[in-house]
């Protein structure tokens, strides 16, 4: 699964996320990656949100708006609301990851398993800078 | 120069150093830097994030490394089905695509579901042919297969022939 979250100079926020889903995943099953609220969801003000993991964890537990929700209604940082949010769904048994971004453009990422993909760039950091493994 | 900022991932899992070789390690970063690159060229000439984030996606949906477009996981039935959202946070407008087939970019598609339909998500069949609609591309199936994500469906067989198989419930 790859995704993104973006901040742009008007101040709004966009996430977007695509996948193939599980290998050997039964036909006809949809994962969260597509479902607005659990694998991808932004609103201005609060964040912008894109999972990868076990995607039916990541529906049940509403992945995307609970990190936007924590935010906005517990008023916790991104960084925060992401970590939580990705703890939550590995007690109720799922596995993966999430990027977030708050806005003000700062991004969090957040992970219960090894590694993940990822990488940042921004006008104030306008290097590219890309990790994999957790304690990158 | 105002105030913009991009992230993204490529995918998690149980990925340890000893897992990637450095030419594989270096091909995935190159993989992510291109569609940071991508984005950035959008945001860093004043566009939008909406924008940005589709013309992120693409290039990681085009890479055969990366379980998106081409390169992505295959079903237990032996094909490929492809899914992938996109939302504007200052509208809350949304598009979404499900088990596409036969459309390149899935992105693009939900990105089409968004801006020109008064829906929010399409599936299967439906959201193939309206993406063809829309003009975007369409390949045979077998463009997204890779002997990679071949291996991968092999081996997962392996482990799981006897939940296929009730005849080899009992070994």
């Amino acid at each position: 699964t790859v995704g993104a979250v973006a901040l742009d100079s008007d101040g709004h926020l966009a996430a977007a996320t695509s996948t193939g889903g599980l290998t050997g995943k039964q036909w006809g099953r949809i994962g969260d990656s597509p479902l607005i609220g659990a694998g991808t969801y932004a609103r201005d003000g609060d964040c912008a949100v894109s999972a990868t993991g076990t995607g039916e964890y990541f529906i049940r537990d509403s992945a995307g708006r609970q990190v936007c929700d924590r935010v906005r209604w517990n008023h916790q940082d991104i960084e925060a609301a992401a970590h939580d949010t990705i703890m939550s769904i590995g007690s109720i048994g799922g596995d993966g990851g999430l990027i977030a971004m708050d806005a003000n453009g700062k991004p969090a990422f957040a992970i219960n398993d090894v590694g993940m993909y990822r990488g940042a760039v921004s006008s104030d950091s306008p290097v590219i800078r890309t990790a994999i493994y957790g304690d990158e | 120069q105002k105030h913009w900022s991009l992230a993204i991932h490529g995918g998690a899992g149980v990925i340890d150093r000893g897992d990637l070789t450095p030419a594989k390690d270096a091909a995935y970063r190159a993989g992510l830097a291109e569609a940071l690159a991508a984005g950035q060229a959008v945001l860093d000439t004043g566009g939008t994030a909406l924008d940005a984030v589709e013309a992120t996606l693409k290039p990681l949906e085009d890479n055969p490394l990366f379980n998106a477009g081409k390169g992505a996981a295959i079903a237990a039935d032996g094909n490929v089905y492809l899914d992938a959202a996109i939302m504007d946070g200052g509208t809350m407008k949304a598009g979404a695509v499900a088990a596409l087939t036969r459309t390149k970019n899935p992105i693009l598609a939900a990105r089409a579901v968004m801006d020109k339909t008064h829906h929010v998500f399409l599936a299967g069949e439906g959201a193939d042919a309206f993406a063809k609609s829309q003009g975007l591309a369409q390949v045979d199936p077998s463009y997204f297969h890779t002997p990679e994500r071949e291996q991968m469906l092999v081996d997962w067989k392996k482990d799981h022939q006897a939940m296929i198989n009730p005849t080899h419930m009992y070994g």
